[in-house]
This record gives C-alpha cells, structure tokens and sequence, in this order.
C-alpha cells in the first residue's frame, strides 16, 4: 500500500 | 479599524462549512486587498488557501493590516446564529482582542451582535511556487463529490489518471474494485455542466479519500471544481467564490514505498 506524504515534502516553510 | 459588509452572509457560512473539517483553527490575515487565510491540517498532509478580494464586499475597509486568529468551532456557534438572508457586518479595531459579528435581518428589525474572543496562533505559512501543472481538469463541483463520496466506499485511497481522453478515478479494497471514467464533454447546453482536460503530459497520482471528501464540504461554493496535478506533486483542488476569490485545497499524494 502507498504510504502518504507530508506537504512539507514540497513546500517549504516561509 | 477594520470592517467588512456583507448583504448575504450564505457566502461566509458555506466557507465556514468548506474549511472546519480540515481545520480546528485559522488566522484570518485581513489587508487592504482583502482576506486571506492559509493553513494545513493537523497532520500537514493537506493545506487550505482562501482568497476573499476586498472589492467582493458590500463595504470593505482595514486601515491597518489584522491578523484575526479564530477558533472555527467558536465562530461556527456564532454563524449558526445568522439567517442566510441577513445582512453581516465583521468589525474588528486595530490590534484588538476580539472580533464582532453583526447580523441585520432584509427589513431591519432584528439586529443581532456576536463579540467572539481572538486567539494567538503560530503562523506557519508554506511558500507555493508558480507551477505549470500537465494535467488541469474542470468539472462540475457535485460530480466530484459523487465521485469522491461513491469511491471511498471500496479503499482509503484513490487513483486519478489523466489523459487526452478523459480522467479516471479508482478505488480498490476488500469490497473489490471501482473506476469511474469521465470523457471530456462534446458541447453542453450549460458551461458549469462541462468537463474539460487541458493535458500536456498524461498524469497518475494517488491519494487519501478521506482529505478529498473533506474538500468537496465546498461544493455549494461553485458549480465547477478544477483539479491541477503534475507528476510528484501536490495536487490542487480549486472552488471559485463568485466575485470573491476562491478557496484551494493542496494535497500531498500517496507513494509507493
């Protein structure tokens, strides 16, 4: 099964 | 000083409904262009960005900008408390601690006030870049969330693939296995009943069911929804608010391991 990601993953905290 | 004017306040209920269930809590940044809130869920899987243009207002006025931090259950009890029809008013003084909520009924003759206490809240603001997506798919709100709805019935995730010829959304579980298969439409008597795929590259994502449910609660903000993704990125999820703005959801999609 997949496992989910985080968002932070992508976008990073400004 | 900050005030905002609204003659239906049906608008700022069914944003309410669009965002609480992802969301305990939210920071309403309030500026001259208007309000605008971005925050992820508790689990930082998902993330809510709302867009309400000071010109969409009946009266709209913030001489300094406000940072309102808001418990949504708090303001859900206060917004119960209006009829679709009355006319809100928000108004809040510079760097105050509470916000209040006026509701006037069409004729006038009931007004009501609703003082709510303001909370402090960590700003956590993730910067998103412009993104070209390969696959942008518009389709009628309530579909989406049909399908979003008939497909969680079979697994906890679903697959969306895009092509030239359609998009595809499937599900599979103990129950067994689901597709459904949307073509774009040929020509429909109404624009907001179409579905169209604009696709420079052929797209297959996964994600949790249970976050895309939570963000069809916007569906009776707009008749059309568009989903944006591209290969290992988050997916978006956009509502246009009328003359407003719009909400968007982003969503982190599922790996293999």
């Amino acid at each position: 099964t997949p496992i989910q990601n985080d968002l932070q993953e992508y976008y990073t905290l400004v | 000083m900050f005030e905002a004017r609204l003659v239906q306040c049906s608008m700022l209920k069914k944003v309410l409904e669009a965002i609480k269930e992802l969301l305990n809590e939210a920071t309403f940044d309030c500026s001259d262009a208007g309000i605008q809130l971005q925050a992820m869920d508790n689990s930082h899987v998902s993330l809510v960005s709302l867009n309400l243009r000071s010109d969409g207002f009946d009266k709209y006025r913030c001489d300094r900008n406000l940072s309102m931090g808001i418990n949504l259950a708090s303001m859900t009890k206060i917004m119960k408390c209006a009829g679709n029809d009355d006319v809100l008013t928000i108004k809040a003084q510079d760097n105050a601690d509470n916000v209040m909520f006026m509701f006037e009924s069409q004729n006038q003759e009931k007004v009501s006030d609703y003082d709510m206490k303001l909370i402090n809240l960590d700003q956590e603001h993730l910067g998103i870049p412009e993104t070209d997506y390969s696959c942008i798919i518009k389709m009628p709100s309530g579909e989406f969330a049909r399908i979003c709805r008939d497909l969680s019935q079979f697994g906890e995730s679903v697959v969306i693939s895009c092509t030239k010829e359609g998009v595809k959304f499937s599900a599979a579980g103990d129950v067994g296995a689901a597709n459904i298969k949307l073509a774009q439409t040929a020509n429909v008597d109404k624009e907001e009943e179409a579905v169209t795929i604009e696709m420079q590259e052929p797209v297959t994502l996964t994600f949790a069911c249970r976050y895309l449910n939570s963000f069809t609660k916007a569906t009776a903000l707009s008749p059309q929804v568009q989903l944006s993704m591209s290969a290992d990125v988050p997916l978006v999820v956009e509502y246009k608010i009328g003359d407003f703005g719009h909400i968007r959801y982003y969503l982190a999609p599922k790996i293999e391991e």
